[in-house]
């Protein structure tokens, strides 16, 4: 898939 | 929570003792600086509240302790400011030069990401620097620098928790920064079991 990444930490 | 005790331990000496001394200003704008780039995502992203509170506590929190130390009348006057004279200016250069080179895509979001993951990675060299330098290692300072050690190399722990369980695990920008900054803390974390252990005060050799 090409779900955009988003940065989950913190 | 390793990091919110950190911080929790930074503002408790500060406001018990009305004194900010062994305590990097360096550092702290650097820190200050880390979370305003790092959290550029509060207003794009959400992730959970959890992960929205903990950003607004980061980032109000580092802000609150660098204007202590340059503007309360009280705490300002025992900034250890000739003690501080890292030159902290290079590691933001440094850090901005590798983010425009090494980034997960160029738009400005994903290179103040990455200048913030690089700039967090150095930004405990000022408050290192400064506790050599004063030899003497008062106790809250001192459990203050290895909680905040302590929060990252917990991250190391997580991350390969993730890489085990997760289908795509890759980010390898923050995984290297990380191991990088924890490494940093190994001389500190050195000195701060031998003095747990002797039972004695945190001492580093000068």
């Amino acid at each position: 898939s090409s779900e955009e990444k988003v940065h989950d930490e913190l | 929570m390793t990091h919110l005790i950190s911080i929790l331990v930074l503002l408790l000496k500060i406001y018990a003792t009305k004194s900010c001394s062994g305590i990097s200003l360096k550092t702290q704008e650097l820190y200050a600086l880390v979370f305003l780039t790092r959290y550029l995502d509060l207003f794009t992203d959400f992730i959970s509240v959890y992960n929205t509170i903990m950003k607004l506590v980061f980032i109000a929190s580092s802000l609150a302790i660098v204007w202590c130390m340059r503007m309360h009348r009280v705490v300002k006057r025992s900034y250890d400011k000739n003690l501080d004279t890292f030159r902290h200016y290079f590691l933001i250069l440094g850090s901005l030069v590798l983010a425009l080179l090494v980034h997960e895509k160029f738009t400005i979001q994903e290179i103040f990401w990455a200048f913030s993951i690089y700039l967090e990675a150095l930004a405990i060299l000022p408050q290192l620097v400064l506790l050599q330098r004063s030899g003497n290692v008062d106790n809250l300072t001192g459990q203050y620098v290895f909680f905040l050690g302590a929060y990252r190399a917990f991250y190391i722990l997580n991350w390969i928790y993730r890489y085990f369980t997760e289908q795509r695990f890759s980010r390898w920008i923050a995984c290297v920064s990380g191991i990088v900054q924890t490494a940093l803390y190994a001389d500190f974390f050195y000195y701060y079991f031998i003095s747990w252990k002797n039972n004695a005060k945190l001492q580093l050799p000068s």
